[in-house]
């Protein structure tokens, strides 16, 4: 029994050994970025199966991070050691991260990122395979229609979104 | 041995699944329009009592229902592999599931399109409205937006924003995310047996009497409040007759008429060959009303000429007559004469004639329904309505012909979200 005192057990509460592990530097972060699809989408529908594999420990990205790190220090040595050049695609990660969240976008692991990637949250990812071309893009499509235009149709083409989005002939993604 | 039985049984229930709703990504793959769920025993939280957590999930269904054309039955019966959606809270590794869960803080559930929903039993769950900790009920409606389809969607006010919100009190399903999930699955379509704005006397803390209304949609035992301003049907909403509207049969009416002139003030509604008269100070038909008439009572009795069961009627204050429709047909009854009017019955077709030809609901009207808020009279029918073209129509167009139908539309593009629920669901 986890312990309280009080009757309402507001005070329950948590053994250390229970708690999440922080997000607390940019080795944890970027298993925060992959896990949830923002360096690249997850098929989180194999999942389901108990045969599937686990997504990767956070362990395996703090040795890629520490490479990285050591990469990045032997290559700059005039460079500033206590923030090491970091991966094109944590970078790339990073930013959609921000920007979907409605931080800064800085590109930089600063605080508002980290208190963002440790709030609670959704265990699905944010980004997964296939559904980015379907489900995913066809809500944020149709919210993006009703958004701009409020006399738009829920079936409104892709073209008309992307121009009011961007301009560009890229797929419309909120 | 039971990880090993639980993991068994998980991959065949995945493999039937996949079989039986041929699903790919991105689509509504649900093809049936009510499922099953069930808390699995082996799965209940140690923070809230089983009870409350099955009251919670049972809601945040509910509330997806009240959006969607879709129904949710818990089902306490059938072998687990046969569940729609099961749910559970585990810690770490849990049910053969495998993605371990962190522990208290960060990440709170997991969901799977058309599969399961694993709730971290580490997260500090806690009931609606207590003020702290995780609401179950919005991570609940959260995951079961993905059991449904729907991704995570980065807009503020979106239940299906990954991070976790504070709970606000009575947080709700707004537009946009009824839209998304109709978007997947449809609208809330079907008939209804009548629609009638209800008015009421109140009086203001000054002492004024002010006259209020409110708009109500009814189905067969059960009922809709429409709030027009907000354009969806109340929250929590359909509620059963005999709940709301104290006296009436409890599977419902055919018809409901507010005769409103100087000299009257009654409401009444209609049900096979009986009617009813409402006290609407008291909120309940009368046994007995000031002239001593006992209710129910015969159509025949109190409306001479008039058949019995109708479709549906209103009353017209332009000419102080109930206009009570029958299959093809009308009867025009003139309240103060207490009789049939002269040249009645008429054929709807000749008294609503249509503008556009063929357009027509011709007969077996739903409901004709006179709307204060836009003060116009609607003749309903299955999923379409008409709209009677009345003075400031006419006012725009002379050319227009008295009662004539304008050009149908969809009942779900003028009222939005009228959706049914499971009848377990019912209040």
């Amino acid at each position: 029994e986890k312990p309280f005192h009080s009757r309402d057990h507001s005070d329950l509460e948590m053994s250390s050994s229970h708690l999440a592990e922080l997000i607390t530097d940019t080795g944890t972060a970027q298993h925060f970025l992959f896990k949830y699809g923002f360096m690249k989408p997850v098929n989180w529908e194999s999942t389901q199966s108990p045969d599937a594999d686990t997504l990767p420990d956070a362990d395996i990205f703090s040795e890629d991070t520490v490479s990285l790190v050591q990469e990045g220090t032997s290559s700059s040595r005039s460079g500033d050691t206590d923030h090491p050049r970091e991966s094109p695609d944590f970078v790339r990660a990073l930013l959609e991260f921000q920007r979907l969240s409605g931080l800064p976008v800085t590109g930089v692991f600063d605080d508002a990122t980290k208190v963002a990637m440790n709030k609670p949250r959704c265990g699905v990812p944010d980004k997964e395979e296939d559904q980015i071309e379907t489900s995913t893009a066809a809500v944020n499509r149709n919210e993006s229609s009703e958004l701009f235009n409020t006399t738009a149709t829920p079936q409104s083409n892709d073209t008309d979104v992307d121009v009011v989005q961007n301009g560009t002939s890229d797929k419309a993604e909120t | 041995e039971k990880q090993r039985h639980l993991q068994t049984l998980m991959r065949k229930s995945i493999g039937r699944r996949k079989r039986s709703t041929g699903a790919s990504w991105g689509h509504a793959a649900f093809a049936k329009s009510v499922l099953t769920w069930r808390l699995i025993g082996e799965g209940y939280s140690s923070q809230l009592s089983v009870d409350e957590q099955r009251y919670i999930f049972r809601l945040a269904f509910r509330m997806w229902s009240e959006v969607s054309p879709l129904q949710f039955v818990e089902d306490l019966r059938s072998p687990p592999d046969v569940i729609d959606i099961r749910l559970g809270f585990g810690t770490g590794r849990h049910f053969g599931c495998s993605q371990r869960f962190d522990g208290a803080g960060r990440e709170f559930a997991h969901a799977w399109f058309l599969g399961d929903i694993h709730f971290d039993d580490d997260e500090h769950f806690t009931a609606p409205n207590t003020g702290s900790g995780i609401s179950l009920l919005k991570v609940a409606v959260h995951e079961i937006g993905h059991v449904l389809g729907l991704p995570h969607i980065y807009r503020s006010g979106s239940i299906m924003q990954p991070s976790y919100r504070p709970q606000d009190d009575g947080f709700e399903l707004d537009w946009l995310d009824r839209k998304a999930i109709q978007n997947l699955y449809g609208g809330c379509g079907g008939r209804f047996s009548t629609v009638f704005d209800w008015i009421r006397k109140e009086r203001t803390a000054y002492g004024e009497v002010v006259v209020r209304f409110n708009t109500y949609f009814m189905r067969d035992g059960r009922y809709w409040l429409y709030e027009n301003r907000s354009n969806r049907t109340r929250y929590g909403d359909p509620v059963s007759v005999q709940v709301g509207w104290h006296g009436l049969p409890s599977s419902g009416v055919d018809a409901y008429v507010h005769v409103w002139s100087r000299d009257t003030d009654a409401v009444y509604f209609f049900k096979g060959a009986q009617y009813w008269r409402y006290d609407s100070e008291n909120d309940q038909a009368f046994t007995e009303d000031a002239d001593g008439q006992r209710y129910p009572r015969l159509i025949s009795e109190g409306f001479p000429g008039v058949p019995s069961p109708i479709d549906t009627a209103y009353y017209d204050r332009r000419d102080a007559h109930i206009y009570f429709f029958r299959g093809s047909m009308v009867y025009m009854f003139d309240v103060k004469a207490n009789k049939l009017a002269a040249k009645s019955p008429r054929k709807m077709t000749e008294l609503f004639p249509a503008l556009t030809p063929g357009d027509h609901p011709t007969s077996n009207l739903d409901a004709a329904y006179f709307s204060y808020t836009h003060n116009a009279l609607f003749l309903l029918k299955g999923a379409s309505y008409w709209r009677v073209a009345g003075r400031r129509e006419r006012k725009t167009k002379r050319s227009l012909p008295y009662n004539s139908l304008l050009p149908s539309r969809e009942v779900q593009q003028q009222w939005f979200d009228i959706c049914d629920v499971h009848a377990g669901a019912l209040k």
